[in-house]
């Protein structure tokens, strides 16, 4: 995945079942955002791989204050990125099982 | 408390806490 600056992981280990997950969220380099950025540590928060969409999140976390509304495309990025790569691993998963 | 919880108004819930130190220095 492109480097945006924003690291996303697992918050808890992922059983492959349930869709909604528990991801954590924070900054490795606030120069790669274009707002300012307040260090305020990480954002842990759960996540429906069924129903949500990570852009929606992004607007949520901006208008909560995390960051500034000209990141939320990046955030927005960092999050769909993680989240397809669960999947990916998930669907990997149950081939291997199949 | 090192934590610090937002909760939006769409009722998603952020938990705000430290970033460990070796995640930081993970690359």
């Amino acid at each position: 995945a492109e480097d945006t600056g924003v690291r996303v992981e697992l918050a808890e280990e992922d059983d492959g079942k349930k869709a909604s997950i528990a991801l954590k969220l924070w900054v490795e380099d606030h120069k790669k955002l274009k707002g300012k950025y307040k260090e305020s540590g990480a954002i842990e928060f759960t996540f429906d791989l069924e129903k949500e969409v990570p852009e929606v999140v992004a607007q949520e976390m901006v208008e909560s204050g995390f960051f500034h509304e000209s990141d939320a495309k990046t955030v927005g990025k960092s999050i769909r990125d993680r989240v397809a790569l669960i999947k990916w691993r998930r669907e990997r998963t149950v081939s291997a099982a199949a | 408390s090192a934590t610090a919880q937002v909760v939006h108004s769409a009722g998603r819930r952020f938990i705000v806490s430290p970033v460990p130190e070796a995640r930081l220095k993970e690359q």
